[in-house]
């Protein structure tokens, strides 16, 4: 039951031995270090109401949980977490629910952590939608504060229950301070910086201090009322709901040398090389 | 042009807002999908002709490009298939880059070599059972991947040669252990 470590070059994660869940994130070079928590939740997505102005509820549209706070999944009964080890890549497997994985991947010599995250179908036979989030817990002193990137150009400050042009008043506590994240969203103090880059487009928010949350899967089974006039509810392949599988990027670096960070990474992310392949039989001699 | 065109028309079709949000009803989803599929197949045609012209003469009439869109859920019939098979990798950035590869296989030892001769070390991780559920997978031979780094030139590609090997090899064996 000791705690594992998998560490590289750069970055060395900490697992807690008993739950197999993240502990903590250290920047071998910068000395950057946290105290990092991952889990999944989800938010019951509202089913809408019979007032005719407030019939609003959660949907392609529109984000509305029902609830002010993310529901925890059933402690596992039986757990199966991995530890994949080798010189090129080291893994930690994950299982957090019937229906929620993880991998947490470290490359010799890469300045980041992969995790690549599985969740689905999501399971709706309560007759509750559901939106699956990630949340990191990084113990960072943001005051509110957390930034994100407007297409992988511009990066936008966002600040907990504020808008810059109005007053801000709202009854939705948790959509109002969600996010379009397009492919970074970061939180930083006075010395570090956490960036988390994203492989799609996803929504985001930082609801307490040092806290990132990221939408992962949603599975609605009410219209938003708002023009698709259908539910966001679709089946997938095996008419069971569809998996969704996507992968998170995690940096932790000093503010000063985060910026390099993810804009290098960008590039190579959404950029990246194409493979193709051919059954030939030819030597590379040969081909030489 | 012809064939890139299909691609841009369906990339056109996409610029609404409801296929950039996701605000569209299902069987608009799926068009869209169907739409740009059919792009990229387009497009992957072009980028097969191309390697035609770029690659060395083969005695026979080379080989046609294979490319494999569902190497996220570990499953390509190219790699999956074939015990022996090359592998191009292009980098669309001005600078060199250096990549992570992951290919779904089902042997447990690869000789690699690089466009140099040179063997390329390699590690060899068993596909996860979560990833084995995925109904997308159905008909998937692999039951290992095969990752290794590679280095691509500037707009450029170089080329891989793998080989599944019975005898000794670069391919490392991960030692997987069960923390619960």
């Amino acid at each position: 039951n000791a705690d594992i470590v998998i560490k590289n070059q750069h970055l060395s994660l900490m697992f807690d031995g008993n739950s197999g869940q993240l502990k903590s994130m250290k920047n071998l070079n910068s000395g950057a270090s946290i105290p990092l928590q991952q889990t999944f939740q989800f938010y019951i997505g509202h089913p809408g109401n019979t007032t005719v102005f407030e019939y609003q509820a959660s949907g392609a549209y529109v984000f509305r949980p029902l609830t002010s706070a993310p529901a925890d999944f059933q402690p596992l009964l039986k757990k199966r977490t991995f530890h994949v080890q080798g010189q090129l890549v080291q893994e930690i497997r994950q299982w957090f629910s019937p229906w929620v994985s993880q991998v947490v991947r470290l490359y010799d010599q890469a300045n980041y952590a992969e995790l690549e995250w599985t969740v689905g179908p999501i399971p709706v036979s309560d007759g509750l939608g559901k939106e699956v989030i990630t949340k990191y817990s990084t113990g960072l002193q943001t005051n509110g504060v957390f930034y994100t990137d407007a297409n992988g150009r511009e990066i936008l400050k966002r600040t907990r229950n504020h808008r810059d042009t109005w007053k801000f008043k709202t009854s939705e506590p948790i959509a109002a301070n969600y996010y379009p994240i397009n492919s970074r969203v970061y939180i930083k103090d006075s010395n570090s910086q956490f960036t988390v880059m994203t492989d799609r487009s996803q929504g985001g928010t930082s609801l307490q201090d040092g806290n990132l949350e990221v939408m992962l899967h949603r599975r609605l089974l009410y219209d938003d009322n708002l023009g698709v006039g259908e539910a966001l509810n679709e089946t997938g392949a095996d008419g069971k709901g569809l998996i969704a599988r996507g992968k998170h990027f995690l940096f932790l670096d000093t503010v000063q040398n985060s910026g390099a960070l993810h804009r290098d990474m960008g590039l190579r992310l959404y950029m990246a090389p194409s493979l193709s392949f051919t059954n030939s039989q030819m030597k590379q001699q040969e081909w030489s | 042009s012809l064939n890139i065109q299909v691609l841009k028309e369906a990339m056109g079709v996409a610029q609404h807002h409801d296929a950039v949000s996701g605000t569209e009803k299902q069987a608009v989803a799926n068009d869209y999908a169907k739409r740009l599929a059919r792009g990229t197949l387009e497009c992957q045609k072009v980028v097969n002709d191309a390697y035609k012209k770029l690659f060395p003469k083969q005695k026979e009439v080379p080989p046609d490009q294979m490319f494999c869109s569902l190497l996220n859920i570990s499953m390509c019939q190219a790699t999956e298939n074939n015990k022996q098979f090359t592998m191009t990798v292009y980098n669309p950035i001005g600078r060199s880059v250096g990549h992570w590869i992951r290919l779904p296989v089902i042997g447990k030892s690869y000789v690699i070599t690089d466009p140099n001769g040179k063997s390329v070390p390699s590690q060899v991780l068993p596909i996860s059972n979560e990833t084995k559920k995925i109904p997308e997978r159905k008909g998937s031979l692999a039951e290992n991947e095969l990752v290794f780094w590679v280095m691509v030139p500037p707009l450029g590609f170089n080329t891989f040669f793998i080989k599944q090997s019975s005898g000794p090899s670069k391919t490392q064996k991960s030692v997987v252990r069960q923390l619960d």
